[in-house]
């Protein structure tokens, strides 16, 4: 789950 | 522009009046640092793992499970009205500062069913529109965990 939620966070701070 | 369709009784929920009581053994002892509310009772034991992962991450600056929270988001499946309560928010440090916070609202899912995408559409196309077009609580964004 660790990659995932990095990734998440990282798209999300990314996009926004 | 879409906008938010506020409680008119109680337009702001608080971690501060969160209490329950609860037959669940999965669950969570938050770190005080990050969490109002002392602890998480899990849905599964992905929802513990994401906890830990969110403490020790380093843009996340504090985050709640959403539970007797009372955030709930009323959707349409085919014709019927019903109401979606999100697993998480996050408020995470996204580069606009601690005082510019990004509110995100997780789901954590186990499997999919067939309303998922339904609840998805509905925090993509109009919820976080609206809460965005409000401009008074800050920024907020929707990610689906699967």
């Amino acid at each position: 789950i660790e990659p995932a939620v990095n990734e998440l966070i990282e798209n999300v701070c990314m996009t926004h | 522009p879409i906008k938010a369709m506020l409680d008119p009784y109680n337009p702001t929920g608080s971690t501060n009046f969160v209490n329950f009581n609860t037959s669940k053994s999965i669950r969570w002892e938050t770190s005080s640092k990050l969490c109002h509310i002392n602890w998480v009772i899990c849905d599964s034991d992905w929802e513990a793992e994401f906890c830990r992962v969110l403490e020790s991450h380093d843009r996340v600056r504090a985050y709640v499970k959403n539970q007797g929270l009372g955030l709930e988001v009323p959707y349409k499946m085919g014709s019927e009205v019903r109401k979606y309560i999100p697993d998480f928010v996050v408020r995470v440090d996204d580069g606009h500062g601690p005082d510019d916070l990004l509110n995100l609202i997780v789901e954590v899912k186990g499997y999919r069913r067939e309303d998922a995408k339904d609840k998805k559409a509905t925090m993509e196309n109009y919820w976080v529109p609206g809460v965005n077009n409000l401009g008074t609580y800050g920024r907020w964004a929707f990610a689906e965990l699967c």
